[in-house]
């Protein structure tokens, strides 16, 4: 039996709004810890992984370990049809062909049940290595979505340039060319606002517009996002998910032929 | 010119 509640149905739908773009499909890896999914897009350019803590649902129950392929599209049909506020628990049988999520108001008085099928999708599992940055970039996660999205105007690719004083987003196209500088902030008050950069050393790489601007549909999972590079591997764009775990991005470069 | 590499260059099957 596998069952996993929470209080407020607004952070599953915000989890999924976060992967949707990137993924069609995806298996929910459930066991005793919590739930991850890890998934490349179809391009195998992003890889998604999400961490959902056990202890960070209301109720958590996992007697066996299960992973639940579901169609992305079919899940947020469901999802939809709950409030922001309801309480949502996922449900499934062991060696289940389907999956149940049950929204219930706050006063109890509309409980809603959707049962859906369960795909069975074969994905394989990239181990990731540990890396220790050259750089590590954390800034409001408002102010990286205003800056993707106001560059991919003018071209399909960001040059990241972090150093010591700062990181700059540069783009060049048919129109021209944009930068954006952020300096490092000494703006202790408001911790929530700052840019902080730890570097070991410089770092200048290349990344796709597009996949940036789809990490940032996580947005509202997190009033912070870091950005962690080193030369010629995947960079990883980072979302912390309060009290419930976190989701990585993982995006590989653009190299020289 | 710059090419798009892919997951799959950095990241192996486990």
């Amino acid at each position: 039996m596998f069952e996993a509640r929470l209080t407020s149905a607004a952070t599953l739908k915000k989890v999924l709004e976060a992967v949707k773009e990137l993924l069609n499909e995806a298996s929910f890896d459930c066991s005793d810890s919590g739930i991850q999914l890890q998934a490349m897009d179809n391009s195998h350019v992003s890889l998604v992984s999400l961490t959902l803590r056990s202890d960070g649902f209301d109720k958590y129950r996992c007697d066996r370990s299960l992973t639940m392929g579901m169609n992305l599209a079919s899940m947020s049909k469901i999802l939809k049809c709950a409030n922001n506020d309801d309480t949502v628990t996922i449900k499934a049988q062991d060696d289940a062909d389907t999956v149940t999520f049950v929204f219930e108001s706050k006063k109890q008085e509309k409980i809603s049940d959707y049962e859906m099928k369960l795909m069975n999708l074969d994905q394989e599992h990239l181990g990731i290595p540990e890396t220790d940055f050259s750089c590590v970039i954390r800034m409001p996660s408002v102010e990286f979505a205003r800056i993707v999205r106001d560059l991919a105007q003018f071209g399909e690719t960001v040059l990241i340039c972090c150093t010591k004083e700062g990181v700059k987003f540069s783009v060049s196209g048919d129109v021209g060319s944009a930068n954006v500088k952020l300096a490092q902030t000494n703006n202790f008050d408001k911790e929530e606002e700052s840019v902080s950069i730890e570097m070991q050393e410089p770092v200048s790489l290349s990344f796709a517009c597009q996949y940036l601007i789809s990490f940032t549909k996580a947005t509202p999972l997190s009033p912070r996002v870091q950005l962690s590079m080193s030369s010629n591997v995947p960079l990883v764009v980072e979302y912390e998910i309060a009290e419930l775990g976190y989701i990585r991005y993982y995006l590989a470069p653009k190299i020289e032929d | 010119d710059k090419n798009q590499s892919t997951i799959g260059s950095f990241f192996k099957k486990k």
